[in-house]
């Protein structure tokens, strides 16, 4: 499950 | 990363290219909101508050760079360039874009996917950066001869938004718990605020006319 706060985009 | 998001980025990464040589070489920022530029501005040192301690891919730490440095130099230039500033129609870019920001961060407290500080201000971000295109398209409406990098630069931001959102249903489909409904919304919202500008931007380009947005 990949975390909420990982935002990768931009 | 895949095709769309990589082509949504190259995108938002020409538009900026377009408006810098713009300025920087025709040295005049004749129809470009101001208003929209410090939002951007804005929108970008609210979300990547994270640049230096979260660390995803070079490729992510250059882009932030490059986003960040360009959308204040561009701020830079239209308030302070001894040349450039002459061709900034302030008196058409009158839109209140100092209402956008309170409601957005309003929004972004109440509506969150977790109460923290960076947390709030990237949901704060995503909020402002969907309305950041208003005065823009305001101040195209009230210009009556749009030249065309001032055309092609929103006709790219427009074209980064619809291929991120293909690049959200690409990873709906291929990664397991892909669900960012904050992102979504507010992307949707954001791409549809350019629906009537691209209508007349395909036509001025099917009949080979210059563009020009009825009032």
């Amino acid at each position: 499950v990949e975390s909420d706060d990982d935002h990768d985009e931009l | 990363m895949n095709i769309f998001r990589l082509a949504g980025d190259m995108t938002h990464l020409f538009s900026v290219l377009v408006l810098l040589l713009k300025i920087h070489t025709i040295k005049s920022c004749a129809g470009v909101s101001l208003k929209t530029q410090e939002l951007y501005a804005l929108v970008f040192a609210a979300r990547y508050l994270d640049i230096f301690t979260n660390y995803i891919s070079l490729y992510n730490t250059v882009m932030k760079l490059i986003f960040l440095g360009s959308s204040f130099s561009i701020v830079w230039y239209m308030r302070y360039h001894k040349i450039v500033r002459r061709s900034y129609d302030k008196d058409q870019d009158t839109f209140r874009h100092y209402f956008l920001i309170l409601p957005c961060l309003l929004l972004a407290l109440l509506i969150n996917e977790k109460f923290t500080f960076k947390e709030v201000m990237w949901t704060f971000s995503l909020y402002l950066e969907a309305v950041a295109i208003l005065p823009q398209l305001v101040l195209l409406q009230r210009t009556r001869n749009i030249d065309n990098l001032t055309g092609q630069y929103v006709f790219l931001l427009g074209a980064y938004r619809a291929l991120y959102i293909l690049n959200w249903v690409y990873r709906y489909f291929t990664e397991p718990h892909f669900v960012h409904w904050i992102t979504w919304v507010s992307g949707l919202v954001q791409t549809l605020l350019y629906a009537d500008f691209f209508y007349y931007y395909f036509q001025s380009w099917k009949n080979n006319q210059k563009l020009h947005l009825p009032a």
